[in-house]
């Protein structure tokens, strides 16, 4: 097949698994786009062993650092990560609007031309963080699509499912876990909650906005790996500037008035 | 740079030498690698504030659907996944119970029918990298849909 990978620089050892890196093709006409997939064979039995699609998220953050840094060539199935960037043919100065999941349903389709043998295998789609959005929406479509697909199910793994819990729940996830200490949670509780229950996602009153924003500071900005509470934060904190809007999407209701709010004093020179 | 606190160096640098992306079949006129991509992110309006609605109709379809969380990840907090699952509606079909991974308590779950909510105790939010054992443990039951 031509886009088998026969050797890698720096692989010293002998793989008992195929695999192939390529292109997609997940648009037509003259909106065509391609998609680079790696696709990695299970050990034990490709034609009858379950299939995974893997997507990471961002948006705009790339798949092959999930297979490079987590899933790497372990195999509880075979496992294709592509990702969901489009490398259009054409250096369009202005994005085409694309509908990420119909492009990914179109890919997939474009995967399964290239490996006809494995439309029989069970299918899963796994999302990892915005892929949390990835994963369900492609879902959606390959489960009510007309393409042959053998699909069974989907999982997400620490994904964004809704703005407002993930927003709603961080704050009881850092008050408990030691991170905002009595006062602010006190203030928190007097400006952001009723008698009833908290908002602590859209509220309105703008003391309460400046106090959220204060504790998402703290979770994102003083230093603490948010990705890890208990593990150091390698490295400076160079942010990717696709990074920083992508965390934009947290806390999207107060984020507007995000800078007036003092950086807190410890922070990683 | 990087999403803060990563340290994505080694993957970087070996995916964007030239032999690498030869025996990638990548082409030479494509950018490098970047972990993240300035261009899309920039140019990406989000159509989606939650995926209640799109949850709802797959698990109509009889598929299954398991939800997972590293527990320390601030990113994407596990009880806003928890409350997420719950929200959905479904009648729990176990109690929340933890799961054993090499005789140790590796996290806790509990099942809705189709869909499951499980955290994986300790672990950050790329599971697959800091918990590679239970991973595999949580990928394979799920993909067998035996018991965790």
């Amino acid at each position: 097949a031509p886009d088998e990978v026969t050797h890698l620089p720096g692989m010293t050892f002998k793989t008992n698994y195929s695999q192939w890196s390529g292109y997609l093709q997940a648009g037509t006409g003259n909106n065509v786009k391609f998609l680079h997939y790696w696709f990695v064979t299970s050990q034990r039995d490709p034609a009858t062993d379950p299939l995974v699609l893997w997507l990471n998220g961002g948006p705009g953050c790339s798949s092959l650092d999930g297979f490079l840094s987590e899933n790497g060539p372990f195999h509880v199935s075979s496992l294709l990560e592509w990702d969901t960037l489009i490398l259009t043919v054409k250096n369009t100065t202005r994005m085409m609007i694309r509908y990420v999941a119909d492009d990914n349903y179109k890919a997939l389709q474009s995967f399964f031309a290239k490996f006809p043998n494995f439309t029989q295998n069970e299918f899963f789609i796994f999302g990892e963080s915005y892929g949390g959005v990835y994963a369900p929406t492609l879902s959606l479509r390959v489960a009510t699509g007309k393409a042959k697909i053998n699909f069974k199910g989907f999982a997400v793994g620490n994904g964004l499912s809704s703005f407002a819990l993930n927003d709603q729940s961080l704050i009881y996830f850092g008050y408990y876990h030691g991170l905002f200490g009595e006062d602010l949670w006190r203030d928190l509780n007097i400006n952001c909650c009723d008698e009833k229950s908290c908002n602590f996602y859209n509220n309105t009153n703008e003391k309460c906005m400046t106090l959220v924003n204060v504790a998402f500071v703290i979770v994102y900005e003083s230093g603490l790996n948010e990705y890890a509470l208990y593990l150091d934060c390698e490295g400076l904190r160079a942010y990717h500037k696709g990074y920083e809007r992508a965390m934009g999407h947290l806390f999207r209701s107060y984020r507007k008035n995000l800078s007036n709010v003092k950086k807190s004093s410890v922070s990683l020179r | 740079g990087v999403p803060p606190c990563i340290n994505s160096t080694a993957q970087t640098n070996w995916l964007n030498r030239g032999d690498v992306r030869k025996a990638l079949h990548i082409p030479d006129i494509l950018p490098p690698w970047d972990i993240c991509s300035d261009v899309v992110e920039q140019q990406y309006s989000m159509l989606y504030h939650t995926m209640k609605e799109v949850y709802l109709k797959l698990l109509s379809l009889d598929l299954r659907a398991l939800v997972y969380n590293g527990d320390t990840d601030m990113a994407c907090n596990f009880l806003g996944d928890q409350w997420f699952v719950e929200d959905l509606g479904f009648k729990a079909t176990s109690r929340y119970q933890p799961w054993i991974h090499d005789d140790q308590i590796a996290g806790f779950y509990q099942q809705f029918g189709n869909i499951t909510f499980l955290t994986v105790k300790g672990a950050g939010h790329m599971v697959p990298q800091w918990a590679p054992g239970q991973a595999f443990h949580m990928f394979q039951s799920f993909i067998e849909n035996g018991r965790y």
